[in-house]
């Protein structure tokens, strides 16, 4: 438990006037090696645990409180800082509302797609309406269109010899025409690294209206979460990430990593293969999880 | 990661860096540092390219795979490919197929994943791209059926290879592995010794939930080899490492694309290059 190893080496502190130097570097060498075990990305931990540092230099320990728990404290709120408050996303457009689903192969686009759909279906009384725009993998516009039927929402007919980007906005042409006031886009996975298939995402977002952009990533992510997410931040207007696969017991560094990186917010949290299970994003609860 | 050695502290870093980032782990990466620190040698030349060096001499010899008495493939020789979700058992099957059909083989493919929606006519695609029969059944119905009857039909038919397609499950589901353990016995039912060899998937863009997901995979259907998929990313694939270390199954494959040739047997001087590059 990282509250004890804290607690272990703080402890006879107790009484003392500051949290010294050499006892906040121990307790943060401990913290840093947690981190980097739940696989948030190094140099981000590196700047966390700096940042710690800065507030707890210094800062007096009160008599009413012990110093581990005063570096609890000083730690628990700069990662809060970081991970946030749970933040609903913001669909306060003129219809249709358009949600593009990006992010790197098998991170969960289309089974997410589906479960936005359910969601804002049953839960948000909107109108979706979703697009296949993967051509490529195998069946992909089958497993969409499979989910789509399953939970009785209206699908683009989207044909594998189709170009994505005139998907889209045929898509977003017929949505308009007929009242989904939600259109959601399943596009196919790609490398942050493939400059051809990063331009196809860049064209999409030029030649349609999308009001919000969400990178799918999976919560087993490792250490190129940051350059994954730090790419397709920059390369494309990404507004809001979807965490999937948290029902593992993956500990989920990639979130803060994401978060750091990319300052966006996570709005959602895939818990499951059902397309009920989706849930909103609790920043707290993954950040007692990365803690372990 | 104590101070108390002759190589300078700043290097110690970097070298560390190098192999957190590479997704190696803080347990691998303490130990192979240990290592590097108690050695007379690597004491005694600082420069950070010696050491990696060294480093690397030091993950080749967990990588390398101790020479296997090659068992020629048994008729049919029925392998089963699993892991967790999304990290490329259905495309790496229909490579593997590729390969094997390249090599003469007739192959025939068993579609039981019958969960996930467009997990048979993505296989189909596969198998008909190839050249390899594709057996499925209704969606829903037992994997474990379906495993049977493909084995059967692959003995029939006088099949080479019978490749067994599952469908992705998160290691901490009990029901879920309990289902692949069931499989695995189905398919020594239908063929007395199959299957012959297990492969687990391993996607190179995730961190150290891979040894668990290895270590969890392992115990429940004795693995014999891992394929790691997605090295054509800017992800090291490092957790490979710990889990030769801990477990000792082989790589056999790596993945390095989406597209049909894109699988190379794995190479441990390359991958290790390529580690600490
Ligand atoms: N356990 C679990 N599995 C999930 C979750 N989200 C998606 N999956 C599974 O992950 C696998 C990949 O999901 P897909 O939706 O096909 O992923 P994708 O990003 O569309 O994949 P590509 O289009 O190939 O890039 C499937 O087996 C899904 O059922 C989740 O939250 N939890
Ligand atoms: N870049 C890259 N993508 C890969 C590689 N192998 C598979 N993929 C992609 O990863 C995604 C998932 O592949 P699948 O074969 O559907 O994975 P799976 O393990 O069968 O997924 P589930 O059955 O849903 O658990 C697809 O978009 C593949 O094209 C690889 O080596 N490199
Ligand atoms: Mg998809
Ligand atoms: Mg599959």
């Amino acid at each position: 438990q990282l509250s004890d190893k804290f607690h272990d080496i703080l402890d006879h502190l107790k009484g003392r006037g500051k949290l010294t130097e050499d006892h906040i570097e121990q307790t943060l060498r401990q913290v840093r090696l947690n981190l980097l075990e739940a696989d948030v990305n190094f140099k981000v931990v590196k700047e966390f645990c700096e940042q710690v540092k800065a507030k707890a230099m210094g800062s007096e320990v009160h008599q009413s409180l012990s110093p581990d728990k005063q570096f609890i404290k000083i730690f628990h709120q700069q990662l809060t800082d970081i991970m946030g408050v749970p933040q609903e996303i913001s669909l306060q457009h003129k219809p249709p509302v358009v949600i593009l689903l990006c992010g790197l192969q098998g991170s969960g686009k289309t089974t997410t797609a589906a479960k936005l759909a359910r969601y804002f279906k049953e839960e948000k009384k909107r109108f979706p309406y979703l697009v296949p725009a993967d051509v490529y993998r195998p069946a992909a516009i089958e497993q969409l269109k499979t989910l789509a039927t399953r939970i009785d929402v209206p699908y683009y007919d989207t044909h594998p010899k189709d170009n994505p980007v005139k998907v889209c906005k045929k898509a977003v042409a017929i949505a308009e025409d007929r009242g989904y006031d939600l259109v959601i886009l399943d596009t196919a996975g790609r490398l942050q690294i493939d400059k051809e298939m990063m331009k196809e995402l860049g064209k999409i977002q030029s030649k349609v209206k999308v009001h919000q952009s969400l990178l799918v990533v999976d919560a087993m992510t490792g250490q190129e979460a940051v350059n994954v997410a730090k790419s397709f931040h920059d390369l494309l207007n990404i507004g809001g990430v979807v965490l999937t696969k948290m029902d593992g017991d993956a500990r989920g560094g990639a979130a803060l990593s994401v978060k750091y990186i990319t300052g966006c917010p996570i709005y959602f949290a895939g818990i499951g293969e059902k397309v009920e299970d989706l849930e909103p994003f609790y920043p707290d609860r993954v950040a007692s999880r990365i803690l372990g | 990661l104590a101070k108390d050695n002759e190589i300078n502290e700043a290097v110690l870093s970097e070298l560390e860096e190098i192999l957190i980032g590479a997704d190696m782990g803080v347990g691998t990466t303490q130990k192979l540092l240990r290592a590097l620190k108690a050695d007379v040698q690597a004491q005694n030349h600082g420069e950070i390219d010696l050491l990696k060096e060294y480093l690397g001499e030091e993950i080749y010899k967990i990588l390398r795979a101790p020479s296997e008495d090659f068992e020629p493939p048994h008729r049919p020789h029925v392998m089963m490919i699993v892991g967790v979700n999304g990290v490329g058992k259905t495309t790496t099957i229909g490579k593997l197929s590729h390969r094997l059909r390249q090599e003469g083989n007739k192959v025939l493919l068993a579609a039981a994943d019958t969960f996930r929606a467009g997990a048979v006519d993505q296989l189909k695609v596969w198998g008909d791209r190839v050249g390899a029969t594709t057996l499925s059944q209704q969606d829903g119905s037992d994997p474990a059926a379906v495993a049977f009857d493909a084995v059967r039909a692959g003995m029939a038919r006088g099949m080479d290879r019978v490749l067994i397609d599952t469908a992705g499950r998160l290691h901490t589901k009990v029901n879920l592995m309990e289902e692949l353990k069931k499989v695995k016995r189905v398919i020594d039912k239908a063929c007395p010794g199959a299957p012959h060899e297990v492969w687990l998937v391993i996607d190179a863009t995730q961190g150290q939930n891979a040894l668990q997901q290895a270590r969890m995979f392992h115990g429940a259907l004795n693995l014999t080899g891992i394929i790691l998929t997605k090295l054509d990313s800017t992800a090291k694939g490092g957790v490979a490492v710990g889990i030769t270390d801990e477990l000792s199954v082989p790589i056999t494959f790596i993945g390095v694309g989406e597209k049909i040739e894109d699988l190379r047997p794995f190479a441990s001087r390359e991958f290790v290059d390529a580690l600490l590059a």
